[in-house]
């Protein structure tokens, strides 16, 4: 598992401390003494203290984390300082929440290696959800299961499916495999269908089923 | 191309308008003139108005409009007020953005049909990505392509899936039962899943081969 810290808990930092805690270590933090209570139970450690304060910051993150997120929303020198901490504390990979295309820039300019816009993306979502209503996203199978594409690990290459036993093994099902020339597509591949390198495999399956694939030894 | 209505152009809101404007015809509201000429150029119609105020707002939304979503973060009363106008009006479908639980609940009531939380979707989707490297994000598998809920024909009843050949058959595929319990959900049924009366199939397939095992004869 991985150690993350998240700091800033509005809706978007609370809520990926919440579920990136179901499979890592996460450290939440937030200058906002019911913030960082409404959270506790949620994560491994949750703390109180302005990110602003250097000192404060190195006192529970280091560069043995792999990854830190910013998700301070309104205050930008808050956002800023704190990022520029944590690229000199060390931590290998900041990703960092920003209000605009400027204040984007500043945060990459200082190290943020991924900037986030989260009411962006959820509305692009929404738009595409609302212009076709047929997409498989949302198959009301219910929250734990998902569709998900996913790059055929390299323990998968040259094999056929059925001996990939991916039902039995993972309890998942590949409903189309798209190939890496960008146009070829495979929708409910038969048994003998053999994976190539490059390939994309559209899974539908729980979370937790698709991420073990991930994890599959090389 | 669909009639649609956004009302508070937050980040959210202001990024599904100009989305959906690539391909439908929004009319973009909010009671904030610099957020109305911000997106002027990128909808078809932006117009300034307080959306508590009934009579403003059925002089420029109807019930020809095909949808309408209510994205007004801070002011709860504004988001209920805005969600009760519309559903007055008789917009047939209302998209709201919730701040809580409770929020949500009040504008289900009301009768939003489809509740939002922006920003808690987009920190899911960035813990799969941070979790997963290997993800691709979700790409729809196309528009011809469907997820449908079929009751099972009475040609199915007490027959085994396999023996069905469902796949051979109709190019579809089973993704799950449920059954008439309401209770019992079966994810990736096997072959030998006997069919029940009552069951209903989730099936993916191109639409046409849905409707065909609709049309099964008796
Ligand atoms: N100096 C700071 N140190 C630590 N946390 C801070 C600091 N400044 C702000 N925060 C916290 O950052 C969190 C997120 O900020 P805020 O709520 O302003 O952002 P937001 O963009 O509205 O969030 P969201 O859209 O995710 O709900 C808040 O919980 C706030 O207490
Ligand atoms: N009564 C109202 N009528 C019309 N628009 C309103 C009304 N009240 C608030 N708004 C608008 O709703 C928009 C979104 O509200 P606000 O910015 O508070 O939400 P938010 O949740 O922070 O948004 P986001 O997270 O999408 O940036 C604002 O542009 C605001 O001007």
């Amino acid at each position: 598992g991985r150690r993350i810290c998240v700091i800033g808990l509005g809706h978007f930092g609370a809520g990926l401390a919440r579920s990136l805690a179901r499979h890592c270590e996460v450290l939440a933090l937030d200058s906002n003494m019911q913030r960082v209570n409404a959270i506790a139970d949620d994560v491994q450690r949750a703390l109180c203290l302005d990110a602003r304060d250097q000192a404060a910051l190195a006192s529970v993150v280091s560069s043995d984390f792999d990854e830190a997120v910013v998700s301070i929303g309104e205050s930008l020198e808050a956002s800023i300082l704190c990022t520029l901490h944590l690229v000199r504390i060390g931590v290998p990979v900041i990703r960092a929440k920003a209000d605009s295309a400027d204040h984007a820039a500043i945060l990459r300019s200082i190290g943020a290696k991924h900037i986030v816009f989260p009411e962006e993306e959820a509305a692009e979502r929404l738009a595409l959800q609302m212009l076709n209503p047929n997409l498989l996203d949302f198959i009301p199978l219910g929250r734990e299961y998902r569709v998900m594409d996913i790059v055929a690990p390299a323990a998968f290459h040259g094999r056929s499916l059925v001996s990939l036993k991916i039902r039995n093994r993972f309890g998942l099902f590949v409903i189309a495999i798209k190939r890496q020339d960008g146009a070829t597509f495979i929708f409910l591949p038969g048994p003998d269908q053999v994976i190539e390198p490059g390939d994309i495999l559209v899974m539908i399956g729980k979370e937790n089923d698709i991420l073990r694939i991930r994890d599959e030894p090389e």
